[in-house]
């Protein structure tokens, strides 16, 4: 089953 | 001050009808050299980054730095209000509590003007990294808006895979399932309807169909797309203005 990421794994806040 | 001239409406219409549909309230910052916004839409799922250059517009002047919180749903009621053709001003001044939209239909000598009140909208600003890709791929928006149309009914997950010559797009659902194969080729006559594939890795990335639905309300910005993929990183979708961009950056489902 696949499983939606999230943006928060990939980016920091500036 | 800020006065901002569109040469025509129907720019900063297409613009903002491009994202409205999946980030509500957005900070506008507004500097010397152009305008940018960025937001997050709810489920933190995608990214909406904005670019309007200095060439973008017919005339513009910002003496200070400014940032423009609006609700787009609002926005875009206002945006209604005026023809394509129309020119467009926003206009505000240095700490403004409203901008001002100034539609001017040169022919007839038509002007209307709207303001909207402007938001203390709390949203932090992520920091996008130049990110590395493995695949690069040009090709007609209305190419891939088609296609992400069509596959997105069978299934609320599409799966992009590119190999060397191949680009494929599939989604599999309790119905039945589907799948649209592309190859690279150049269109000398007409070059905006090729296909142009850069790929250093092949990717197998999935999707969910309801955010490319929101992505591909972006293709009446331009006729090309660039979509660049990776397997590390979320996905980048790009429109190119004439001068600027309107990318979305997309998470990847991936494999429980």
């Amino acid at each position: 089953k696949f499983k939606q990421t999230s943006l928060n794994r990939f980016f920091s806040k500036a | 001050m800020l006065e901002a001239k569109f040469q025509e409406a129907s720019l900063f219409k297409r613009i903002i009808d491009g994202f409205k549909d999946c980030v509500q309230l957005v900070n506008f910052q507004c500097k010397e050299d152009g305008i940018i916004a960025q937001a997050v839409d709810d489920s933190r799922v995608l990214l909406v980054s904005l670019e309007i250059g200095v060439e973008a517009f017919q005339d513009y002047r910002c003496d200070h730095p400014v940032t423009l919180g609006m609700d787009l749903s609002s926005l875009s009621k206002i945006l209604r209000c005026g023809n394509n053709t129309d020119t467009l001003t926003l206009i505000a001044d240095d700490t403004p509590d409203a901008i001002i939209l100034l539609f001017e239909d040169t022919k007839k000598d038509r002007i209307s003007e709207y303001s909207l009140k402007l938001m203390d909208i709390d949203a932090d600003f992520l920091k996008i990294e130049d990110l590395q890709y493995d695949t690069t791929l040009m090709m007609p928006s209305a190419e891939f808006s088609k296609t992400v149309r069509d596959l997105s009914q069978l299934s609320d997950s599409l799966n992009i895979l590119v190999t060397k010559e191949t680009i494929k797009f599939v989604a599999t659902g309790d119905v039945g399932s589907g799948s649209v194969i592309l190859k690279p080729f150049i269109n000398m006559e007409n070059p905006d309807e090729s296909i142009k594939l850069d790929m250093d890795q092949p990717v197998d990335l999935t999707f969910g169909s309801k955010y490319l639905q929101d992505i591909v309300k972006g293709s009446a910005l331009s006729n090309k797309i660039g979509i660049r993929l990776s397997s590390e990183a979320p996905a980048l979708f790009q429109f190119d203005l004439s001068s600027g961009f309107l990318q979305f950056f997309l998470a990847p489902k991936f494999d429980d």
